[in-house]
């Protein structure tokens, strides 16, 4: 059980080393708080952003925990990887940089995966493979296939 | 596995008249004005995957799922969510290329559930989803608004997500 | 006491009515859950959106909520008028014609107030009268001042 | 009343060196990437106006509050926020124009209170800024993220957000 968690720890540990320091260029790793005891002790997840000191991602800023919670979500993948994904507005909070790295990368897994997302930034939409309007008709909600790759504004 | 079609009815905001959404691999993106129903299709798909809790689908009971502006034409107000799962990996122990997962609400709050339009209970529909790692968490469903909740887990809900993939 | 209690209901409700339909052309107003016992029941607020049936704040979309939440605080300035506001992006979940009647009514309420609003969205930010920049540089924020009307993307 | 100049040293991502902020009546904008210190200045007035719970500000205990990545050449490391008031409109009493609001916090978590540069206690503080009606509450100063919180207030928090105002 021991084992089998340090071989699990490892593996999310190294991508989101992997994932963070492509999307940010800075650093980010988990830190196991008490090695002999790893069942009652907890997980540290720190970053540290290009030009800043390490800091636990409990007192980032809000755009910069969206980016680290993305992070995280996408390192578990590799160990477990879901089937598919469902992402309300997660970039609700990033700025024009941030957001576009975070298509890249979404992008990038979403080979062999699927990611249903709403989302009101051009950056996350220009990469969809298929995109959905939904519009309110007669009290109720219609939906209506874009056609890529132009967008209606 | 993954959800190549997805059909609402009396769901929320979407009416009785069936609504079909076909969807493939990649990345979907779903827009549209505030209040037209893009988070209520997120909320079908959680829902017919079997989530209970009325608070998960922003909801306060679950009778309050059924589509309540327009009246339904055909018949008794039901709401019905089903996903046409793309099963030619076979993660889904169905000798079936297609596996569709239905569920129905009535007013009642009474949940009906189908697999492959075969009525099963609901402990055996969420055994077979979870065969197939279809089970939804709070790692692979957003909710619109709590991305950030996520960054602020606790040490110990940190080692529970990873322990919870072994 | 009841009756300063059904005075200030009044105005409030009163604002709620003329603020929420110049923003959205739909109808909101409160209600005393029970008038013989107000002090131990609540109020609900209740908005009808164009097109839609009445509904509890509680179970409408992410943008409307924030659309009824910023009509309460302002109307509530009505009652007793705040000397000033802090907003930290408060059109996060807006879509654009939201956020445009967003910027229209703070631009107006913001006259004889003060409004300090984090914003991502362009058509609050046009409006604004004094802009400032913050940017990291050695480890520390750094603040500029922006001249209006040109805001550098 | 209204906030004219806001002072920032050593308070967060704000460094030892002094960043004095010039601000007017009518709508002020706060623009910036991620991470570069906006809700920090939202944080700042905050604090200074007397907030004492952590959580508030984002951090775990006060002494985090205090900038951690450049050293103090100026000697120890103290967190200070200043907010001069436009107190033309005498809401706040006392006799001139411009009344400053000060707060120093020191490493070990200890504040201390100053109006006009004249040292006071915090309650002497507090309620000088309560009179002229300058102390924030949650509809006044809204958090990132935290918008649609209010939408979803209780029947009874709604009617304590009107009780609270008479
Ligand atoms: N005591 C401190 N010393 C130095 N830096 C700090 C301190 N506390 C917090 N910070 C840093 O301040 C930075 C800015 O935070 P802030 O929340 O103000 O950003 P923001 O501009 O609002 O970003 P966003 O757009 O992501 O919301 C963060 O990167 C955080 O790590
Ligand atoms: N049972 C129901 N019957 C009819 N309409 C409903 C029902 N339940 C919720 N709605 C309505 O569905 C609408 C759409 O909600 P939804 O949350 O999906 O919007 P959205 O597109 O995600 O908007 P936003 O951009 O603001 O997040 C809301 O206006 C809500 O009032
Ligand atoms: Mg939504
Ligand atoms: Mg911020």
């Amino acid at each position: 059980k021991r084992q089998t968690f340090l071989h699990a720890f490892d593996i999310v540990d190294k991508e989101i080393k992997l994932i963070f320091s492509k999307m940010t260029s800075g650093f980010a790793w988990l830190e196991l708080q008490n090695e002999d005891n790893i069942f009652s002790s907890g997980v540290s997840y720190l970053v540290q952003f290009p030009n800043k000191p390490k800091r636990d991602t409990a007192s980032i800023s809000g755009g910069e925990k969206t980016l680290a919670a993305i992070v995280f979500i996408l390192a578990l993948q590799k160990l477990k990887s879901s089937s598919f994904y469902l992402f309300d507005e997660i970039d609700a909070h990033l700025d024009a940089p941030n957001s576009k790295q975070l298509s890249h990368i979404i992008k990038e897994r979403s080979c062999g995966s699927q990611f249903i997302m709403v989302s009101l930034k051009d950056s996350l939409i220009e990469k969809a493979n298929l995109i959905y309007g939904v519009y309110p008709k007669d009290g109720t909600s219609q939906v209506v296939v874009y056609k890529k790759p132009t967008i209606a504004k | 596995v993954y959800i190549s079609k997805l059909e609402i009815a009396g769901f929320k905001s979407f009416g009785f008249k069936n609504t079909v959404i076909h969807l493939k691999q990649g990345l979907i993106s779903i827009l549209g004005p505030n209040g037209s129903g893009k988070s209520n299709i997120l909320d079908a798909i959680i829902f017919a995957l079997g989530e209970n809790k009325p608070k998960m689908m922003r909801v306060d009971k679950l009778s309050s799922l059924i589509h309540d502006v327009n009246k339904n034409k055909h018949g008794i107000r039901i709401a019905r969510a089903r996903i046409h799962f793309d099963n030619s990996d076979r993660k889904i122990p169905l000798e079936s290329n297609i596996v569709t997962s239905t569920r129905e609400l009535d007013i009642n709050g009474e949940s009906t559930y189908y697999i492959n339009n075969k009525k099963i209970t609901r402990t055996k529909f969420l055994d077979l989803l979870d065969v197939a790692n279809l089970s939804l968490t709070q790692l692979n469903a957003i909710q619109q608004g709590t991305i950030t909740r996520i960054s602020e887990f606790s040490s110990d809900e940190k080692r529970i997500a990873i322990e919870d993939l072994i």
